[in-house]
């Protein structure tokens, strides 16, 4: 087949073992739904740019996943943003990183390409040029979900358990930092 | 991490990543997902590329790029660039994924873990959707 639109949605965020029915088929309706919006720009002529971005706010936008508003926590308990866009014809690119505050950081990362003359902008002052932008800006705690604030407190409970019951240091695996199966996406 | 990448009817590609990040990250912690050419790339000549995964291998790795050069200067399918990038990630023992889709059509979703989240459409507008491990 020639396929015209392809999605992601994340790696390891649920492992098969704690994967049921109901949520199964809540991951396969958002997919369909983000499939669904890129396909009909696209069959209707739009481009490849339009149908990519708006495949991918439909997906920030639900919080089943680790991207805009389900987004998991940093440390110190914030969700940080980042994406990318790149256009095929021109090689155009833009990307945001750190961002708290614009709704769908991907038309952030798309701002950046096609209204500044830089590529890249991370924290405070690429939320500041997304505002500037024209984009929906939205207060931090829209972000959040209950979900994955109770993943962080797991972990930082596990990792407090273990800096009690151990003076090892504990070493980078390979050349990566350290592996969690549980990295949530 | 969520993304998707296109072909128009022009033949113009596109490809777009956005995540969270990684949970618990520190310091400002940056993964490849906004850095072209690591998580995200597209290029005309040859395909568009979006990945998930462990952000560190991903970029130390080049993986979008590398996967678009190998297709431009070796003229390998999009099915066995994909699958040679990811094995390097896998090699230097890393984890992930990725979707791309080349200017003809075809697409590759390589992965090396579990819990990857796939959908695809054709020109016809049928819907594939599967969650894979």
């Amino acid at each position: 087949s020639s396929y015209v639109l392809v999605v992601h949605g994340g790696a390891g965020t649920i492992l098969k073992k704690n994967m049921t029915p109901e949520k199964e088929a809540a991951y396969k309706a958002a997919l369909t739904k983000a499939l669904q919006t890129g396909y009909k720009i696209l069959n209707s002529g739009g481009s490849s740019l339009d149908a990519v971005e708006a495949t991918v706010r439909v997906l920030e936008d639900d919080s089943l996943f680790n991207a805009g508003k389900g987004a998991v926590f940093t440390h110190e308990g914030r969700n940080e943003l980042d994406a990318a866009i790149m256009d095929g014809k021109t090689r155009s690119a833009g990307a945001v990183a750190g961002v708290t505050t614009v709704r769908n950081p991907i038309s952030a990362a798309r701002a950046v390409m096609e209204k500044s003359e830089h590529v890249m902008m991370v924290g405070p002052g690429a939320d500041k040029f997304a505002k500037e932008a024209g984009l929906e800006i939205v207060d931090p705690s829209y972000f959040r979900t209950e979900s994955r604030w109770r993943d962080l407190q797991r972990i930082l409970r596990e990792d407090s358990i273990k800096a009690a019951h151990s003076n090892a240091t504990v070493q980078p695996e390979k050349l990566g930092i350290k592996n969690r199966d549980y990295k949530f996406g | 991490t969520v993304g998707a990448v296109a072909l128009d009817k022009n033949g113009n590609l596109a490809a777009a990543t956005s995540t969270g990040g990684m949970t618990d990250k520190k310091f400002g912690r940056i993964g490849d997902s906004p850095i072209i050419g690591a998580g995200t790339y597209a290029n005309n000549n040859t395909v568009a590329v979006s990945c998930t995964g462990w952000g560190e291998f991903f970029i130390r790795n080049v993986v979008a790029y590398d996967l678009s050069a190998m297709m431009e200067y070796k003229g390998l399918s999009v099915q066995q660039a994909g699958k040679n990038v990811i094995k390097k990630v896998g090699d230097m023992g890393g984890d992930g994924g990725l979707i791309a889709l080349d200017k003809k059509g075809n697409m590759a979703m390589p992965f090396n873990t579990e819990g990857m989240y796939r959908g695809a459409v054709t020109k016809d507008g049928k819907i594939e959707i599967g969650i894979y491990k």
